[in-house]
């Protein structure tokens, strides 16, 4: 055993290199701020499952990624969040989708793991599921940035999905009646 | 998309990921993040989060690959981890973060960026965006 370790992320794409530093150092020192809390959690022998429970709550809180408050947005214009979780030694794992109101998915994910026999709870189910257990929730408006909004609609002109940092291009041909891009 | 994968001293595993998803997706559509092996997977050898377009991570079930690799062609974390991002479609599409159950860390992708973060016992950290070069 060599000893603990930990990394994370905030999502990949085609992320612009010239990214203005008021886009890029909030997203940086939120990077740092996470990892101090993950290493400090294993460092104190808390158990990994924690530590990333913990690590990505963080991130979900924090508007700049697309998780949790700053998700992006459907083509309806609303949130559906999905997370999971998965523990190593045992593999024992937890998942869910379509959640609306949940301010941490991530511990629904988790509670899903430790407190049902299933994996993966989605939509209306997941939701009941997360009420039941008393987890947070806010209203859906809680989770919709201006910032998300906007890549919305730039979205929509160029009628394509949009991966988390890819900047929209022209209107792509579109293949068999929809937009067939990722 | 967010994630974070993490290995303790007595090489205890887990892996733990969330999104909002695609820009402007479908009502109902579901990403590589809630399937376990696709954007999630840990077991006794590592344990990976995956980000990138969720339908070429699934479809190359890229956080099972890595495991896979290690166990059956006994691959390094860096190896494999490397070659389950060049394997999971056209560039642009995939990137993911893992550890191993000997605290080795990687962080490999074929985007133009990664958001990323990474800590070892040993005193290397690492906070970027970009390639390091």
């Amino acid at each position: 055993m060599v000893g603990w370790a930990i990394a994370l992320h905030g999502g990949a794409g085609d992320i612009p290199m010239d990214l203005p530093d008021e886009r890029r150092i909030p997203r940086e020192t939120a990077l740092r701020h996470c990892l101090d809390l993950g290493v400090s959690a294993l460092k104190s022998g808390r158990h990994p499952l924690d530590v990333t429970e913990l690590v990505v709550r963080e991130l979900e809180n924090h508007p700049d990624f697309n998780a949790g408050k700053g998700s992006v947005l459907t083509t309806q214009g609303t949130v559906e969040m999905e997370a999971s979780i998965m523990d190593g030694k045992t593999k024992r794992c937890g998942a869910v989708s379509g959640l609306t109101t949940v301010v941490n998915p991530i511990s629904v994910a988790r509670l899903v793991m430790e407190k049902t026999p299933h994996i993966y709870l989605g939509f209306d189910g997941a939701q009941a599921f997360a009420r039941a257990h008393g987890v947070e929730t806010v209203e859906s408006s809680h989770f919709i940035t201006p910032e998300n909004i906007a890549r919305l609609k730039q979205a929509k002109e160029f009628n394509r999905v949009q991966l988390d940092y890819t900047a929209p291009t022209p209107n792509l041909p579109e293949v068999s009646g929809d937009s067939q891009i990722g | 998309t967010v994630g974070c994968v993490a290995v303790d001293s007595a090489g205890n595993l887990a892996s733990a990921t969330s999104t909002g998803g695609y820009v402007n997706k479908m009502v109902g559509r579901i990403g590589d993040t809630p399937v376990i092996g696709a954007g999630t997977y840990a077991n006794h050898l590592c344990a990976v989060s995956a980000t990138g377009k969720g339908e070429y991570i699934i479809r190359a079930t890229v956080a099972r690959e890595v495991a896979a690799l290690m166990e059956y062609k006994g691959l390094s974390l860096t190896e494999a981890a490397a070659y389950a991002v060049e394997q999971s479609g056209p560039r642009g599409c995939c990137g993911l973060v893992a550890v191993s159950a000997n605290g080795e860390v990687a962080m490999p992708y074929n985007t133009t960026g990664m958001f990323r973060a990474c800590a070892t016992e040993d005193g290397y950290t690492e906070v970027a965006i970009w390639p390091k070069n």
